[in-house]
């Protein structure tokens, strides 16, 4: 099935 | 030196009610711009960004940009003790460690001070870049709250399309599958009572019903709700806070491996 992806894979450290 | 006045209490004990499921302690940021959190679950899955902006408050006071750690449990613990009906007031001292509430009746017969204890939080504050999305869907919030809950009871994960027929929900489990098509309505005697479906392109993600049920502890705050998506991001679901801000969660999709 899918897999979670995470937020911090989307989004850098501002 | 801080000081907040909110004629609206009800606001800040309905985002409190929003958020403390999803984020065990965050940090409140205080600048001219108004009253901010911008926080991660545990599991790094899902993201909230809360504002409320500084004319939302009958008074606003900011000496100093503060970044004030609080336990949320323990807030939302303090804030029910607030009348639905009382102005609540958000006081602190530069370098402080702690924060007051104060809860004043309508009447001003009763006057309570709530002192909490702030804590040192290290959290990494995330970019969020500004987007195109690929589809904007707006309903009833009370509508998406429904659709979460029931779906939740077939299966674990929605998938949301949206294509010109419309924006479908649909999850599969162990005793069956379950979709839910919505079609744009704008023909409603009230405004919030619309489905507005913007679609640029159409698109297709996959997404934990958890969180999703989640956000909608938000539903009380709007009578709609915005999610945004695009196929290269986390969805943002977006209910506003009165005129004075929102309540946005990011969640990550799950993504064929």
């Amino acid at each position: 099935g899918p897999r979670q992806s995470t937020i911090t894979k989307f989004f850098d450290k501002a | 030196m801080l000081e907040l006045r909110l004629v609206q209490g009800s606001l800040l004990k309905k985002v409190l009610e929003s958020i403390k499921d999803l984020v065990n302690d965050a940090n409140f940021d205080c600048s001219s711009t108004g009253f901010s959190l911008q926080a991660m679950d545990s599991s790094h899955v899902a993201l909230v960004s809360l504002l409320l902006r500084s004319e939302g408050f009958e008074h606003y006071r900011c000496d100093r940009n503060l970044s004030m750690g609080m336990n949320l449990g323990n807030m939302s613990k303090m804030l029910k003790c607030a009348g639905n009906d009382d102005i609540i007031t958000i006081k602190a001292d530069d370098g402080g460690d702690t924060v007051t509430f104060m809860f004043e009746s309508p009447t001003q017969d009763k006057i309570a001070d709530f002192e909490m204890k702030l804590m040192d939080i290290d959290s990494e504050h995330l970019g969020i870049p500004d987007a195109e999305y690929h589809s904007i869907v707006r309903m009833p919030s009370s509508e998406f709250q429904r659709i979460c809950k029931d779906l939740s009871t077939i299966g674990d994960t929605v998938v949301i399309s949206v294509t010109k027929e419309g924006v479908k929900f649909s999850t599969a489990g162990d005793i069956g599958t379950a979709n839910i098509v919505l079609r744009q309505n704008t023909t409603v005697d009230k405004p919030e009572d619309a489905i507005v479906i913007e679609m640029n392109e159409p698109v297709s993600l996959s997404f934990a019903l958890r969180y999703m049920n989640s956000f909608t502890k938000a539903t009380p705050l709007s009578d709609t709700v915005t999610i945004s998506l695009s196929s290269e991001l986390p969805v943002v679901v977006e209910y506003k806070v009165a005129e004075m801000g929102y309540i946005r969660y990011y969640l990550a999709p799950k993504i064929e491996e």
